[in-house]
């Protein structure tokens, strides 16, 4: 990523747009649904947050406008330049152009609106072009593609370079609510972490903390501190889908592979490594494997664990064999029974979550010694 | 049929110093900017914008530098003027 000469950025975090006029080539709703959804994009990964103007100036105006149109840079008819924005300044610093002799869309088809103003937005916000081929910010257009995230991690790098990581604290987010427009889709509620009824979709330890998700969210906790961290899943990871079926460290490598449906991806912190996701059947599962319920790596004997349904299967990282047949759960863990929500390893103990029951299994006794609630780490 | 490739030929080069005027701060200082030398301005200035491209580093008008630069773009600078 590359920012501009002197690094212009905005100083506040709250940032009004507003759009001067629209194409005919689209609905007025239409384009304020992309032009909103693609500073949400931005919003997801920055602390910033932007407001709609209708009427007085604001610090991003948005217009559509053929060739010459009162600044340096006419446009040029189809094709060619479609569009451009300002760094952060006064005046028109931030402000984004669009070529209204393009033909806009919000559709795979002609040039897509949502994903042009994506790229201009991190011009108005202070990013230069990337050389980088894959990034958003590269200045020659891709078809665009609704099912890949459209941030590279170049891009998120860039942004969090000038404005920092967006508020993974659950306050945070709350202040942030108050700038939002009324009408903006409340994020799901999160689960009160005290309830009887709390269960999870994936736990695994991370970094010497405790990893909990549920939903959209994760909650993140050190087992000798009382505070809870929350946050979303797409706030850290932003190109993962939303759920994640099953989690497990690795602690040598510092890296976590977190599972949904039948793809997993590895990430170390925030980062997601190249190359993924990939298909779970690389590991070594059988193809009619489409998803996996919990996963935990046994750091005493090099084996990672993947628990699906009743049954089992482990792969031992020493020799690189998984097993050629599952185990049965209640065979090798007696006392876990069916299928399992979550499991992971903390101390000597393994911690099976099933439905609103956790289970304290001590591998050296073979035997289950305390049965938790799942909101034992919360300290309730 | 070379009267075609020669056409070709110049509407390309016409194509591309449009280019790189508008995106690479290319200046024509008179025709010596057009003497496809190695080191002669336009040739240093394909070279710079097939880096910034991710393009196999030339110099010349090759097939791909061509059709990547038609394709649709920002009309923002790559190189800052």
């Amino acid at each position: 990523f590359s920012t501009f000469a002197g690094e212009p950025k905005w100083a506040k975090k709250v940032l009004k747009y507003r759009i001067l006029n629209y194409t005919p080539d689209l609905h007025p709703a239409d384009v304020d649904a992309a032009i909103k959804k693609a500073f949400n994009i931005w919003s997801s990964v920055t602390p910033l947050k932007f407001i709609k103007e209708e009427r007085d100036h604001a610090d991003i105006m948005i217009s559509f406008a053929a060739r010459g149109h009162n600044d340096f840079i006419p446009f040029d008819g189809p094709g060619g330049a479609v569009a451009h924005a300002y760094a952060p300044g006064r005046d028109f610093g931030g402000d984004a152009h669009f070529d209204e002799d393009e033909t806009w869309t919000i559709s795979t088809e002609g040039t897509n609106l949502f994903y042009v103003a994506l790229h201009e937005f991190g011009h108005s916000l202070g990013l230069f072009h990337s050389k980088d081929p894959e990034a958003l910010m590269y200045p020659i257009y891709r078809k665009f593609d609704p099912s890949v995230f459209p941030l590279h991690q170049d891009d998120i790098n860039g942004i969090q370079h000038l404005y920092g990581r967006s508020p993974n604290t659950y306050s945070d987010q709350r202040e942030s609510a108050e700038v939002k427009e009324p009408d903006e889709p409340k994020e799901p509620a999160l689960p009160d972490t005290c309830s009887p009824d709390l269960t999870f979709d994936a736990v695994t330890t991370f970094r010497g903390e405790i990893m909990f998700f549920k939903d959209t969210h994760f909650w993140r906790k050190h087992p000798s501190v009382r505070a809870v961290d929350v946050g979303l899943i797409s706030s850290f990871w932003p190109r993962l889908p939303p759920g994640v079926d099953a989690a497990y460290e690795v602690p040598e490598k510092d890296e976590t592979v977190l599972f949904k449906g039948n793809e997993f991806w590895v990430v170390r912190g925030d980062r997601i490594l190249p190359g993924y996701p990939q298909k779970i059947y690389v590991l070594g599962l059988p193809k009619d494997v489409t998803k996996i319920d919990a996963a935990f790596y046994n750091r005493n004997k090099g084996e990672i664990y993947f628990f699906i349904v009743d049954k089992f299967w482990s792969y031992n990282k020493r020799n690189r064999s998984m097993d050629r047949k599952p185990r049965q759960i209640r065979e090798a863990f007696p006392g876990i029974n069916g299928k399992i929500d979550a499991v992971f390893q903390h101390k000597n103990f393994f911690y099976f979550f099933h439905g609103r029951k956790q289970f304290e299994f001590d591998p050296g006794k073979k035997r289950v010694t305390r049965l938790l609630k799942t909101n034992f780490w919360f300290r309730c | 049929f070379p009267a075609d490739m020669r056409q070709k030929k110049e509407e390309g080069i016409q194509f591309i110093q449009i280019y790189l005027e508008n995106y690479y701060s290319f200046t024509k200082d008179g025709e010596s900017a057009f003497i496809w030398k190695n080191n002669s301005p336009i040739t240093k200035k394909i070279k710079e914008m097939q880096e910034f491209l991710g393009l196999e580093v030339t110099g010349k008008l090759d097939s791909n530098t061509l059709d990547l630069i038609q394709q649709p773009r920002c009309g923002f600078p790559d190189v800052a003027g």
